[in-house]
């Protein structure tokens, strides 16, 4: 898992993750 | 000869037309690429800046109390929150506080078409496919959702544009060379009830006609119909960004001060263009639409990259 | 070899310089208006969450935080003291249980670990682990076999997890 801090009271968080034969840098913007 | 001209055009269109069955939307997708997905109770104007701040216009919506994929956040959606608030100007509060949850209620509010339910498709079947859904919705941009194997919950691959489609092809298709017939015999684009602006229009009188036309663009023009600038769709998000929406007032010249200054410029052509050229144009450059210009530079057109899709599949 | 003669080309007016320069000469007060800035700050990302707290406190917040979102846990090793293995029941309101009702995992595992970077500077890694039945009943992976098919893994349910548990941190810190 990866993150950024905190800012504006949103949080992102993000993985990689394996589609087929790609990769995909999933990231969510959620707030706190 | 443009009798073998003419040839060609079949044969090339033909053979593109393959190609787009012959490939899925998974191939378009980079071997390593991000995707940025908002939570619907994410803030409305905290939504706006993050894609300012990663230099994107749209992302797809996620309900984490569903676990489901909720919808595009495209520009639409603020271009609509612009609407009700010029029709409410006493709720500034409630547009402050708005989530994306709430841009469906806002959508209603403002009487917009409600969009369809955003069209999908999975990442394996033919880009043909994709294309097709994307026309028939009129949406310029189509999610690629498949399913998690094990929970059978959706996952949004991606997103496709038209812009990527066609880039796509450009790079991939050689056949775009015999695309070699002007664009006055080929009946494509927008040349008539053209609606443009001048530079002293109120911006908001300029984003009332995308509404009522569903165009995602308005050329200014200046007093001899000369073509100076287009305000589009994407703009609105510099209009209101941080919250602010004192910005309204301004005329389109001053709201266009707004733009960022790596804004590329307006394309322009000619009717003696060829798809071939304008497919080269779309291989280097973000091209989103071209203006058809005459010798003079007077505004005769516009062709977007739907009316560049619907040719390639339907003409 | 036949490349026609392009007209294609770039409006010099519309380029935001040029605009600038035409619209300010004409209303010199317009130059308080700014572009927006395109010098994105650009998003610093970290592994996991940093701490400077004492290990045994940050692994007390950890088991706080995850008993107040009724996660469980394994009860650690000796020797994998600064491991924990979560199991947390992610059952959303499912509008559109899936059409053909099979059966959907919802016991989803995550493995959250304790680095030292250096003294005084600790990493929380949060690693998925896979899902279970509530009922401890085997999921039955569907996946084909073959390498191309595996992993369609929606990542959605373990970051919303994840960032349950960051603000739980967050907050109670």
């Amino acid at each position: 898992l990866a993150t950024t801090s905190i800012k504006h009271n949103t949080l992102a968080v993000a993985c990689v993750v394996r589609y087929k034969r790609k990769y995909v840098t999933q990231i969510l913007y959620a707030p706190l | 000869s443009p009798e073998q001209i003419r040839r060609d055009q079949r044969i090339g269109l033909e053979a593109i037309r393959e190609f787009l069955q012959s490939k899925t939307s998974f191939d378009v997708l980079p071997v390593s690429y991000r995707v940025i997905v908002f939570e619907t109770s994410l803030l409305v104007k905290r939504a706006l800046n993050i894609l300012l701040q990663n230099s994107i216009v749209s992302a797809p919506l996620w309900n984490s109390k569903t676990s489901r994929f909720a919808g595009l956040l495209t520009s639409n959606d603020f271009i609509n929150v612009i609407q009700y608030y010029s029709q409410n100007p006493d709720q500034f509060q409630f547009i402050d506080n708005l989530t994306l949850n709430g841009l469906r209620d806002v959508e209603k509010a403002v009487g917009t078409t409600t969009s369809l339910e955003t069209v999908s498709i999975h990442p394996f079947k033919p880009l043909y496919d994709a294309c097709v859904k994307m026309i028939q919705s009129s949406a310029r941009r189509i999610p690629l959702i498949d399913e998690d194997e094990d929970t059978h919950r959706e996952i949004v691959v991606s997103v496709l544009t038209e812009y990527r489609i066609l880039k796509f092809v450009s790079m991939n298709c050689k056949e775009t060379k015999i695309l070699l017939q002007p664009l006055h015999e080929l009946n494509i684009g927008t040349m008539t009830n053209i609606s443009a602006a001048k530079l002293e229009t109120p911006v908001m009188e300029v984003i009332d006609l995308m509404i009522q036309k569903s165009i995602s663009s308005v050329p200014i023009v200046d007093d001899q119909d000369k073509l100076i600038n287009v305000y589009e769709a994407v703009d609105v998000l510099t209009l209101i960004k941080g919250g602010l929406y004192t910005d309204l007032t301004l005329s389109v010249g001053e709201a266009l001060l707004k733009r960022s200054d790596d804004f590329e410029g307006v394309y322009t052509c000619t009717l003696n263009d060829s798809l071939f050229a304008i497919s080269e144009t779309i291989r280097k450059a973000r091209v989103h639409r071209l203006f058809i210009v005459d010798d003079e530079g007077k505004l005769l057109g516009v062709l977007t990259l739907s009316d560049i899709l619907k040719y390639i599949l339907f003409s | 070899g036949y490349a026609p003669q392009s007209n294609i080309a770039v409006l010099p007016s519309s380029l935001p310089q040029i605009h600038r320069a035409y619209m300010v000469q004409m209303h010199p007060e317009l130059a308080s208006i700014q572009p927006i800035t395109t010098k994105k700050s650009k998003t610093r990302w970290h592994f996991g969450i940093r701490s400077r707290s004492y290990p045994l406190d940050v692994m007390g917040e950890i088991y706080r935080a995850l008993r107040n979102l009724n996660a469980e846990w394994q009860r650690p090793s000796e020797e994998e003291l600064w491991t924990i293995k979560v199991r947390w029941k992610y059952s959303p309101n499912d509008i559109g249980v899936d059409s053909t009702q099979k059966k959907i995992p919802d016991m989803m595992k995550l493995q959250i670990q304790l680095f030292q970077l250096e003294p005084n500077n600790y990493l929380v890694d949060f690693k998925f682990d896979g899902w279970d039945n509530a009922d401890g009943s085997e999921v039955e992976n569907v996946g084909i076999p073959d390498d191309d098919a595996v992993s369609s893994f929606s990542a959605y349910p373990f970051l919303h997890l994840c960032t349950r548990l960051i603000m739980e941190l967050a907050v109670n810190s």
